[in-house]
């Protein structure tokens, strides 16, 4: 009985630690592109000057905090690594829901591109899977030293399961792009 | 969702040990 409760807690975070997999699906339009009509690039420009500030920001409340507390330095900066990686999330949600237009135009051209021959969507939806299924792994590692390191660092202080809360908040806010999706279909159908 | 369980229930046996 055991080994089975350890199976559903396992399953259970599987499902938690996944939750920036379905971010990165959400707002996959821009993070990948087909070509120069399209182009991510602006939007990884824009990531990487984000994460720049966001980090140096980071190392400077991390260092007054060590000098302050004198805690494992390890914990701390994978505990900051992860704050950037959920708050990279979000500011990337928030840029889908007001890029509405875009958004729907992407959709449509799915829409469209789902009417072409099934052997063609088969072979990019396997990769895609069992992409997929390979990255959640490293999403439940990340996930497992975030969590370690909050143990570490809060010890069993009671903030740090809000803390752990804050991991899922980008995968329930994908729940306010339907929400979008739907207004502008609404609007203009 | 297999793999997921596996490396699950190791992290979490991992952290229920830290506690």
């Amino acid at each position: 009985p055991q080994l089975i409760l350890l199976g559903i807690y396992g399953l259970g975070f599987c499902y938690v630690a996944s939750s920036p997999g379905l971010v990165v699906h959400a707002v996959r339009r821009q993070l990948v592109s087909s070509g120069d009509k399209e182009s991510s690039r602006s939007t990884w420009c824009t990531c990487i000057k984000f994460v720049a500030c966001f980090t140096m920001a980071i190392i400077l409340i991390t260092l007054s905090a060590l000098i302050c507390a004198g805690t494992d330095a390890a914990a701390w900066v994978v505990l900051m690594a992860a704050l950037i990686f959920i708050v990279w999330q979000i500011a990337l949600l928030c840029r889908e829901y007001y890029q509405g237009d875009e958004l729907l135009a992407f959709y449509e051209q799915l829409h469209r591109a789902r009417k072409y021959p099934k052997i063609d969507l088969d072979s990019y939806r396997h990769l895609r899977e069992h992409g997929n299924a390979f990255f959640i792994v490293i999403l439940e590692l990340m996930f497992f030293a975030f969590a370690m390191s909050m143990l570490k660092v809060f010890g069993c202080h009671p903030y740090w399961p809000a803390l752990l809360a804050l991991w899922v908040v980008p995968g329930a806010m994908v729940y306010f792009l339907g929400h979008r999706i739907e207004a502008l279909l609404r609007e203009k159908y | 969702y297999a793999i997921g369980t596996i490396v699950g229930a190791l992290c979490v046996y991992a952290l229920l040990d830290a506690i």
